[in-house]
């Protein structure tokens, strides 16, 4: 068993695709997304039955190792969460495999 | 007796199945029911209105004078240009008002809303007003200069005032963004395909019959809707709710005026008038919002979406519709 | 030869569309078919029923004569409230069964189904057998009585049982709960639009015309949960399952002496003896259970969900609707 | 002038409404646009579009010679059956094409589309040829057998390479998974209804009227799906694409010779034969596909989904329809 | 890096409500909310094609100082668990802004 | 508080009842399932709207002691993960109650 780190970011679902961008840039092997509700500093993000994808969150967890993991949290907090809603945290994760979550370096 | 007969309509436009259902939906919403109109069937209706109206007005086309069209199409692109650049030399001006928050309300409701057009086709229709049926079709001719200017004017505004002077807009980005929004894309794939493929049964049997019932179920959602964004909108400047008061209204009469002159100019219809004046004061609550979201990230949405769906919808389909069809009786003795 | 004319009634009966796809679903989910309603399009025709069933109410309400509506409203709030207290003097006493179950349970079996009203009513027009078009809004007077005195016999029970001697209950949240739901409110509504506002056309050219083919899809989706719901009442007490048997009979023809008696006082129709019946005989399928959820909360759901949905509800559309027709038919020589 | 009108009619095919919603969906998608169908929405047109081409068959199969369906039943066992034999020998023995991928392609392509089989129907009804309406009950003997055979003989050959030599597989459980799935198992239970149930009125007021809309409905989605499945057989071997527009072809010419046999041998109708050729020109892509992937988990879903809904769906639907329709308006001089 | 927790309630969605309530009572400044199935000690609870809020689940994240997600544990296992079907448990988190995730403590 | 494992079980939606079923013969006492999309190194899987069992994720939580988190994980893995999509790890987790997140050892 091998630790890794997981990176969770709670952000608007209407930013998603760049976000995970910026996300795949930094080379993570893979992401899991869920569609989540919640409630922060810029009040609570329901999902409104009309204007769904202005009012959702999504949550991205990555598993990835720990260097790149801290490299993500800093690059999407400095991107988005100026403007858009959003938070990012960082857990510890155990793996049986853990070549499979390094990131890949192609820049 | 005058005032009788004006009276009389009034509550005949009133007590109409469309804004009763829109108030139903309100209601409902202030009692606090737990009925929902779940989101698959409210696109869906969003969906079906708009392919009707499309189909109708693309079959329309097909025998329609096209030099008839393109004094009112421009005449259309002036308002919405017009709304935004009112708006930018109104609301934005207002203290306690940011600018890009303002900007985004005034994209919006120089838009047009599916929604209030296909209310305002079943009022004339109700009011027994003939109106050329490819009139529908203007909808993207007002939609997306008012959104394209929205967003590039507050785009040069914050590069100014972010100081770094460079206005890095790409138009192109913009158009496409409105234009594969998810109701005008609908109602351009439906004009085209009722302007070249054979529609007609599938609209006589599917499309036609099931509009006004669909359109029922709509209102009933944006009443809903209505209810929870008008709660929304009080936490923002009370300037917002008197701009979706008042902007309405004058977008609309500009509408009427350009439509007017369209009439004595290449013969549009009066109801063709009373149609560009109701798309005039309409404000988009479908596909505006999202395109505003993306053009102009800093603008705050309980601002725009609020003004506009909480009040501004509900001013355009309960005030406007009735008030510009009681106009166009009078000023063309219907 | 009255034998065979009762046999040949019961096979029309039991050949009707509307059981047709009640056991379809259920063969569906006994096979472990991989099809399954959508919730959305569930949820959209349980609207589109009640709405049709509300807009027709409302419209038929601006005809009738409000005097002969109050007595059978008042004896559909005693038959709900009735229904409540003879469960609790027998399925609450019965041995292992929790008495917060029970009342839960009785709760359901007073209050109405509107699936259950929606299969009558085509039932009736079907056997061509006449009713006034107002009695469907007599849900809610049997509706909100047996659901309030459920639980407020159950939270009086259990504060009795907890020994703080004192029941904390308000009423105003239980009414303001259960009037809330999903059905009620929907039905309440739409009786206001008829009433009110100008819906005859959309009545006509929407909800009217798709009322059986959404009653046909949600008869469809019934089977499939009655299916999945029969498996966890076999998880409770036997008793249960009796109860679903009985009280929908017993209930059923509380209904029926009552309707025939208001047919004699104020001139209720046959068939509308018959609709109270059926309406009796039913037993909440949708606004109910979370009512009850709400309202007593340590009751089991699977206990009273699994009684009405399972087994109950299957009850009273497969055996009492063609059952209190049939009586009707004999008792006033149709 | 007999290419002229052969040419007039393919005009008339090409521009229909059914094609025309399939092209307003490749498009829609090709321009990137918001616009999605709701997947309950898709999963009602499914529903909506197979219960009633199952109930129109029941009702049919009440009133047909039974001994007249038993040879183009055998028949359409012996395409489904020959359709994977031919692909195994093929497909699979092409290089650079994994077996088990190309058996689970060939599988998609042996079985039946219901949208394909529903674009049929209604191409047939436009061009004003009468088909016995019991005709569409043959999908499940085309399905069922291309199916099961396809996993059997991959599930054979998986066996045979990893050596171990025995070949555990469940044909029971292979054969229920097939019969459960959901357009399958809608349109057994919709036969039997329309067989034993008086469903007239349901069918007639609710299913056929709004068939050829739901139709259009499910259309616009499986032409934007197939834009975006296209995408992904351009990753895998050209080969894929090649088979997805000669199998439809091979496989409608034989379901055209096989019913021509039948036309002769037990009076199939005209129309009734190339019905049967276009469901032989079809492949599946909503059962199948969960069939598949169970049947045969290593094979690769982008392989058989992206040929059969990328591609395959869009050159039965487009092309072999009128292909077939002209071929046997052409054979029985109609 | 900063540490902190979050605590994850798992509980019936027909309830959330009232536990979003007593969340917020303790001050904590903002939660995710999943919507979830699962299968505990009071069955499985799969989200009924029906009666879809009476048998679903929600999952509630927290981001919050340990002290206040110890409360938050204990606050919604004892009002809540007794009744209701749900289960609580914390993890280890670290976050770059530990500022905005501190509860605010008003009573 | 009480020290105890979370495995977590990424993997396709349409073998859930078999990864459940493994996971269920081992002991455990409970899981929470939540519907997810993601990408890994078998491509981005993102619920498809016409195939959307085939395209779609779920996400597997399961609270329980470390010993029979250690043979979920090998045993999901073995089982399902050279054929179908899908990764699994493991969290620590914080709980009040330990006694009811132990699996029950029937064989
Ligand atoms: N303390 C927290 N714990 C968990 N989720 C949070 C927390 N704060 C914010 N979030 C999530 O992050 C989103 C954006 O937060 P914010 O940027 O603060 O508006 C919210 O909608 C929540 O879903
Ligand atoms: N051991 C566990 N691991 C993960 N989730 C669980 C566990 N036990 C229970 N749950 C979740 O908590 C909910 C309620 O559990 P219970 O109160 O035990 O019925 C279940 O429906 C699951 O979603
Ligand atoms: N590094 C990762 N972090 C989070 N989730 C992942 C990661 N890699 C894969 N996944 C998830 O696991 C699923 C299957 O991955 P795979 O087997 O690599 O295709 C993906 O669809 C993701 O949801």
């Amino acid at each position: 068993f091998h630790k890794v780190k997981k990176v969770v970011i709670v952000t608007e679902a209407f930013i998603m695709d760049d976000v995970l961008k910026v996300v795949n840039d930094l080379g993570v092997g893979g992401y899991t997304v869920s569609t989540v509700t919640g409630k922060g500093t810029k009040g609570i993000r329901h999902g409104s039955g009309i204007l769904d994808t202005l009012f959702k969150n999504v949550k991205i967890d990555i598993v990835v190792d720990e260097e790149t993991a801290k490299e993500v949290m800093v690059s999407v907090r400095d991107k988005f969460f100026k403007t858009y809603a959003g938070i990012v945290y960082m857990e510890d994760v155990e793996v049986l495999r853990p070549d499979r979550f390094r990131a890949s370096r192609s820049t | 007796e005058i005032l009788i007969e004006v009276f009389e309509r009034f509550i005949r436009q009133i007590t109409s199945a469309t804004l009763g259902f829109l108030f139903a939906g309100f209601v409902l919403s202030a009692v606090g029911s737990k009925f929902r109109v779940p989101e698959p069937i409210y696109l869906f209706c969003v969906f079906m209105l708009l392919m009707r109206i499309g189909l109708g007005a693309g079959m329309a086309i097909r025998e329609a004078d096209l030099l008839a069209m393109a004094l009112p199409a421009f005449f259309c692109m002036i308002i919405g240009a017009g709304a935004v650049l009112l708006g930018s030399q109104t609301l934005a001006r207002l203290p306690g008002i940011k600018k890009d928050d303002a900007m985004g309300t005034a994209g919006l409701f120089g838009a047009v809303s599916g929604s209030t057009l296909a209310a305002g086709m079943v009022a004339l229709e109700g009011a027994k007003i003939f109106f050329e049926p490819w009139v529908v079709a203007l909808y993207p001719f007002m939609d997306i200069p008012a959104l394209v200017l929205a967003i590039v004017m507050a785009n040069m505004y914050l590069s100014k005032k972010s100081g770094n002077g460079k206005a890095d807009i790409s138009m192109k980005a913009i158009m496409k963004d409105t234009v594969t929004g998810f109701a005008l894309s609908i109602l351009i794939i439906g004009v085209i395909l009722g302007l070249f493929m054979r529609v007609e049964r599938v609209y006589d049997g599917f499309f036609d019959p099931l509009f006004r019932g669909f359109l029922s179920v709509l209102m009933l959602t944006l009443g809903m809707e209505a209810y929870h964004r008008l709660k929304e909108l009080f936490k923002v400047a009370y300037w917002y709710a008197a701009y979706a008061f008042i902007a309405p209204f004058v977008h609309g009469f500009a509408g009427f005026g350009l439509g007017y002159v369209a009439h004595h100019l290449v013969g549009l219809s009066p109801g063709g008038v009373v149609m560009v004046a109701i798309i005039a004061s309409s404000n988009s609550d479908i596909s505006g919002p999202p395109t505003i979201r993306a053009g102009i990230p800093s603008a705050n949405p309980s601002c725009y979406i609020g003004t506009s769906t909480g009040l501004g919808t509900v001013v355009a389909i309960a005030l406007c519709i009735p008030a510009f069809i009681a106009v166009g009786i009078h000023v063309f003795e219907l």
